[in-house]
């Protein structure tokens, strides 16, 4: 028996706008530690991995662990019935085929439920080894989204280049060049503004545009983005949801041939 | 030119 209770159905449908495009199919695994995804995309160069630890919910009962295989955008086409501000409760009996999300409204006058197929997925869990990154940045999330939907009308590849002093996002494409730097600044009137840089030694690495731009969609999570980089590892753009958890996307490098 | 690896290059599978 599974019976998670969330009081902001919200946060869900953001979780589900930011990866279901990315990814089509993928288990949701519940533990005690919480509600989790890890998912790569059909090509297999990014990796999304997702936590809504346990005592971020209103009610959470797991009697034992359980792997729900979802179509995500299933899942976000019946978590868009649901108010932003509907408790939302999540709930699978044991050997079970189907989910069920029920959604409350903040007056309890309007209580719908919705009964969705889940599937069997195949998928490989990936060990991500805990590292020490060369260079961390941390910037306003609409801004780093900004900047990537910018440059990605330039170029196909973004090179991210970081330095005591700053970050720097370059392309080139048939029409042109572009660079941006976003220099460290902590004197901003709002904290979600402020770009600062953690680094042992200067890092840079290109990646795809395309992708940057997908993990953008999860922008409505988070203030601020953490970008992790380090040569030779896949970058990891990261929004953490307050007091619930954390969107972690991971990416591949591009290498010179 | 330039090639792009999986991310399974890099990571292990469990």
């Amino acid at each position: 028996m599974l019976e998670l209770r969330l009081t902001q159905a919200g946060l869900l449908k953001k979780v589900l706008e930011s990866i279901k495009d990315l990814v089509t199919d993928a288990n949701f695994d519940c533990s005690a530690t919480g509600f989790s995804l890890q998912a790569m995309d059909s090509s297999h160069v990014a990796l999304v991995a997702l936590l809504l630890r346990s005592d971020g919910f209103e009610h959470y009962r797991c009697d034992h662990n359980i792997s729900m295989g979802m179509n995500l955008g299933n899942m976000a086409k019946m978590l868009r019935c649901a108010s932003d501000d509907d408790t939302v409760t999540i709930k699978a009996d044991d050997g079970s085929d189907t989910v069920t999300f029920m959604f409350e409204s903040p007056s309890q006058d309007k209580i719908s439920d919705y009964e969705m197929k889940l599937m069997d997925i195949d998928s490989e869990h990936l060990g991500i080894p805990e590292a020490e990154y060369q260079a961390i940045v941390r910037m306003s999330a609409s801004e780093f989204a900004r900047i990537c939907k910018d440059l990605g009308t330039i170029g196909d590849t973004v090179i991210i280049s970081v330095t005591k002093e700053g970050v720097q996002f370059s392309t080139k494409g048939d029409i042109g060049t572009a660079n941006i730097i976003c220099r460290k600044n902590t004197a901003v009137d709002k904290k979600e503004e402020a770009t600062v840089i953690e680094m042992a030694e200067p890092v840079s690495l290109t990646f795809a545009s395309r992708y940057l731009i997908a993990f953008t969609k999860a922008t409505p999570l988070a203030g601020q983005v953490t970008i992790s980089m380090s040569y030779d590892m896949p970058i990891v753009v990261e929004y953490k949801m307050e007091t619930m958890g954390y969107m972690r996307f991971y990416l591949a490098p591009k290498i010179e041939e | 030119g330039s090639k792009q690896p999986t991310i399974t290059s890099f990571f292990s599978k469990l």
